[in-house]
Parts: structure tokens; sequence; C-alpha cells
């Protein structure tokens, strides 16, 4: 059987908000070492890959590894109803049937219990390769989905360009051109709420990249304050953000490239 | 504004 306790529910539920949109069914793949998702959008442009680490569970049972796969839609839909503070537990049977979600108050008043039923999911898992990438920026995750939303009113495609003095993104359409630069900046007092701007720069890198599926990415802005962008010149970019300090949602992204 | 490319011409199949 499986059986997995997380203490703070709404990790669940920003996880789901953060992915309805870009995947449809998905896999959530379990064992002893934790949950795992890989799922790519339907026109395999991106990519969703999720970790959840077994020890930021506060009880996690895998007796033998399962995939369950769920309609992303309709989890998030129940998900939503996870109060704030509401514990939640999956349960699930050794074939990933029948799906249990049940929400726990935290004074225990309250218990729901809810039922999925488990999908037939026939997905391969990519191979990643590991890449030591020539650009990492760290930012507000806030200001991150700033700029995406800013720049989409410009044009459907962002130019992310890396310097020793800063991030740019630069967008172009019909209507004109727009341009953010962001200088690296120290975090305000150390606060984990108010970020600063950092860029590991091996190399230079610019880079296209569709603003809508960024856009979809930056869902997951309530789950941290930062974010990483990750980059080098030819391959897809990452987007990662921390679930907590219990694993992460990385969002890969295609390149669009000169015709 | 160029043309989109696909993850698989990226990521391998394992």
């Amino acid at each position: 059987m499986f059986e997995a306790r997380l203490p703070q529910g709404d990790l669940l539920k920003k996880i789901l908000e953060a992915v309805k949109d870009l995947v449809t069914d998905a896999n959530f793949d379990c064992s002893s070492t934790g949950i795992s998702l890989q799922a790519m959008d339907s026109s395999h442009v991106s990519l969703v890959s999720l970790l959840m680490r077994a020890d930021g569970f506060d009880h996690f049972r895998c007796d033998r590894n399962i995939s369950i796969g769920l309609n992303l839609l309709a989890m998030s839909k129940v998900v939503r109803c996870v109060g704030n503070n509401d514990a939640v537990t999956m349960k699930a049977d050794d074939n990933g049937d029948l799906v249990t979600l049940m929400f726990e108050s935290q004074d225990g008043s309250k218990v729901s219990d809810w039922q999925l039923r488990g999908l037939d999911i026939d997905s391969e898992r990519l191979g990643i390769p590991s890449t030591d990438y020539s650009s990492v920026v760290t930012m507000p995750s806030a200001e991150f989905a700033r700029i995406c939303r800013d720049l989409s009113v410009i044009g459907d495609t962002v130019v992310i360009t890396t310097t020793k003095e800063g991030v740019t993104f630069a967008s172009k359409g019909e209507l004109g051109t727009g341009k953010i630069a962001l200088r690296q900046s120290a975090a305000i007092d150390d606060d984990a709420d108010s970020p600063g701007v950092s860029i590991e720069l091996q190399e230079p890198v610019s880079q296209s990249f569709a603003l809508r599926y960024l856009s979809f990415f930056t869902k997951a802005t309530p789950l941290a304050p930062t974010v990483t962008i990750s980059m080098s010149n030819g391959v897809p970019l990452v987007v990662e953000y921390p679930v907590g300090d219990m694993g992460h949602i990385r969002f890969y992204l295609a390149p669009k490239v000169e015709d | 504004k160029g043309s989109q490319t696909h993850l698989d011409s990226f990521f391998g199949r394992p």
C-alpha cells in the first residue's frame, strides 16, 4: 500500500495550481524515497518535474513502487478544498485504481475524505541530461511573474539576456518594444520575503522563449519567494521553485530559434 | 520571432 501524510496541505494545493493548466493527466510515481512526477504539455514544448522527498512527510509508507495516474484538473478541484492549515493524507491501493485524499484541520475538528479514480496513463519518462548551466539567475518569484505578465502586453516572445551586470527581459511586437533590466542586488536585510537578484555567470546567454509558457510556470509563484532560472545557449531553460524544504518543482522550456 | 523547438529534440528517451 501507499500512504503519505503531509502536515502542510497547502503545499499540495499550490503544486496543483501550478501544474493543472499545463498538463492534463499525469502519473505520481511513488517509491520509498518519495513522490515524483514528470509530464510534458500536449505540444511537447515544456515539461514539469516535481519532487517531494519522503522525509518531508510526517508519515510515509510505500511498500512497492506504484504510479498513481490522476487527472490534474479534477485533483486540483478537490485539493482546492484544503484549508491552509490542514494536513493532507494520500492513500492508494497497490494498483493505484482508487486514490483517497483526506484533509484534517489542525485541531482535528474536521476531517474530509475524497476519492478519485486512478487513471491508467501511458507516459514515457524523458531522460533529462544533467547540465552545467552558463547562467543561473535567482530572483524574487513575484518579480519574475510580473515581468512575464507585463511583457505579454507587447509580444509573445521574450529574449532573456544575462551579462555580468544583470539580466534583461525584452519583447517586441506590432505595438512596439519593451525591455526590463534587473541589476544584481542584495537581499533586503536578509529578509526571505524580499530576496535580491543574483546571477552566477559562467558565460553570457541570450535566448528566446515563448511568454505563454513562462506565464504558465509563474502559477507556481505562491510556492516560494524566490525562483531560479537556469540557462545555456541552445538548450531548454529551467525555472525552479522550491517546494518547502522537501523538494522542488522544475519547469523546462524548449527555446525558440532563428528561422 | 523565431520558431519554437520541442523538448523531444533535446531530451532523449531513456
